[in-house]
């Protein structure tokens, strides 16, 4: 579900 | 990693080292909200949880354990330590900050990015991260000079969220090419609130005056 979201951020 | 992210991850440690220098230095949290300061410390304990089971890069696991760490460090400053605590002014924080956990718990439940417990939290604190400013606005205003350390912590807090925008920008073109709607919307939200503040910190700083809200 993740992919494609950046979760990368803070 | 581009250079709007950078500058915003940047200009956000850059706000917490002037919060804690003044802290530490004059030993007075003065004109800083303990509200405001808990709701951070609530937004990185429930968007980090991730550190726990997936890993980005060393920079992304250090930068989060500072910021837990560090928004930890201040809460404690404000709420324990024998000088510090006294400095606090606690009459003029008084934003029912509760309300804004509840709300924004109520908004994750309704509208979360994905529904499990672990997004559930990260919507949460993306909602809860977006007001967590309002109890810190709402003591500026009520506060009759505002020294410059406090207005440049509101300041970088405020530049880091609108350097996020452009990094969501320049991502969407360059990387992702789809809409994120929680965060986008949240953090247009969050920048908005700072735009009044924005203005007169600006004003002052062109006429070389001392920072003051209007109430």
């Amino acid at each position: 579900a993740r992919s494609g979201d950046s979760k990368d951020e803070l | 990693m581009n250079v709007f992210r950078l500058a915003g991850d940047m200009t956000h440690l850059l706000s917490i080292v002037v919060l804690l220098l003044k802290i530490r230095t004059t030993k007075s949290c003065a004109g800083i909200s303990l509200k405001t300061q808990e709701l951070y410390v609530l937004v990185f304990l429930t968007r980090y949880l991730d550190l726990f089971t997936r890993y980005f890069s060393v920079y992304n696991v250090l930068m989060k354990l500072i910021f837990i760490g560090t928004s930890v460090a201040i809460f404690w400053y404000m709420r324990y330590h024998k000088v510090v605590k006294q400095t606090y002014s606690k009459d003029l924080d008084s934003f029912r900050h509760y309300h804004l956990i509840l709300g924004c718990f109520l908004m994750a439940l309704l509208i979360p990015f994905d529904f499990s417990v672990t997004e559930v939290l990260w919507t949460f604190s993306i909602y809860l991260e977006a007001v967590a400013i309002l109890p810190q606005l709402v003591l500026l205003q009520k506060s009759r000079n505002i020294d410059n350390l406090t207005g440049n912590y509101v300041f970088l807090l405020g530049a880091y969220r609108a350097l996020y925008l452009l990094n969501w920008i320049y991502r969407f073109f360059t990387e992702i090419h789809k809409i994120r709607w929680i965060p986008w919307i949240s953090g247009l939200v969050q920048t908005a609130l700072y735009a009044d503040f924005f203005y007169y910190y600006i004003q002052s700083w062109r006429k070389h005056e001392e920072l003051k809200l209007p109430a």
